[in-house]
């Protein structure tokens, strides 16, 4: 069973991850009307920095975080930002979405310019997070160990950020045992998206950057 | 405006708090 201690740190990370949402006006507008590339380009583009401030909310709220070295919290923030985004994409696609939402988010984006080659990975991505099925615990922990890696480029102090993140894990690693005792491999299944995130991650500029040219 | 930023300027910006106001 999670300790008190750990069932608190639960419920303040999943209370902060709850909290800190894209605005809804914006997300509406995804879905309204029909777009030229250009407004697409500005909408995700507009869609990406609300996101990050989202994001840095979020972060913000995680125990420990700000008593960081500045530089180091935002490395973190830096290399985590496109993973902790594409995260938050994967859920709103598998999330149960009123009927024809989900295709014409799809549409979108695959009119966004953004090349073949990239969107195919990105939603097997998507499609391979919604095989999880993944409750919201699972995600706004999964997003703090994400943004909690020890291992990100620029971080000084890498053993002050595994001691953020390490409770964090056990606590995932818990959860899952308890929620899903007919999957022993599901703490696993739910690191290797972790991997998946990373390759991800490492594409994104040059998904960008193709995006750009197009 | 935001989307003129990069990445770090808007990460620098939301932990100052900046972004709220």
């Amino acid at each position: 069973e999670l300790s008190p201690g750990q069932l608190a740190l639960l419920k303040h990370i999943v209370d902060s991850y709850d909290k800190h949402r894209i605005p809804q006006d914006m997300t509406k507008r995804l879905l309204q009307d029909q777009y030229s590339t250009e407004e697409n380009f500005l909408l995700l583009t507009e869609m990406a920095t609300s996101h990050v401030q989202v994001l840095v909310e979020f972060t913000k709220n995680i125990p420990g975080f700000q008593a960081l070295d500045h530089e180091d919290q935002i490395a973190l923030l830096k290399g985590s930002a496109v993973e902790a985004m594409f995260l938050r994409s994967a859920q709103m696609f598998t999330r149960k979405l009123p009927h024809g939402h989900p295709d014409v988010l799809e549409e979108r984006i695959r009119k966004s310019g953004i090349s073949e080659e990239f969107i195919t990975p990105m939603f097997n991505f998507y499609k391979s997070i919604g095989e999880l099925q993944m409750v919201q615990e699972e995600h706004a922990l999964l997003t703090a160990i994400a943004i909690l890696s020890p291992d990100r480029p620029y971080v000084k102090d890498q053993e002050a950020v595994e001691h953020l993140q390490e409770p964090v894990l056990e606590i995932l690693d818990k959860f899952c045992k308890l929620h899903h005792p007919e999957d022993p491999q599901h703490f696993a299944r739910l690191l290797g998206r972790l991997t998946e995130l990373r390759t991800l991650n490492h594409h994104h500029s040059e998904m960008l950057l193709s995006w750009r040219v197009n | 405006p935001a989307s003129n930023l990069g990445l770090e300027d808007i990460i620098r910006k939301a932990l100052m708090g900046n972004f709220e106001d």
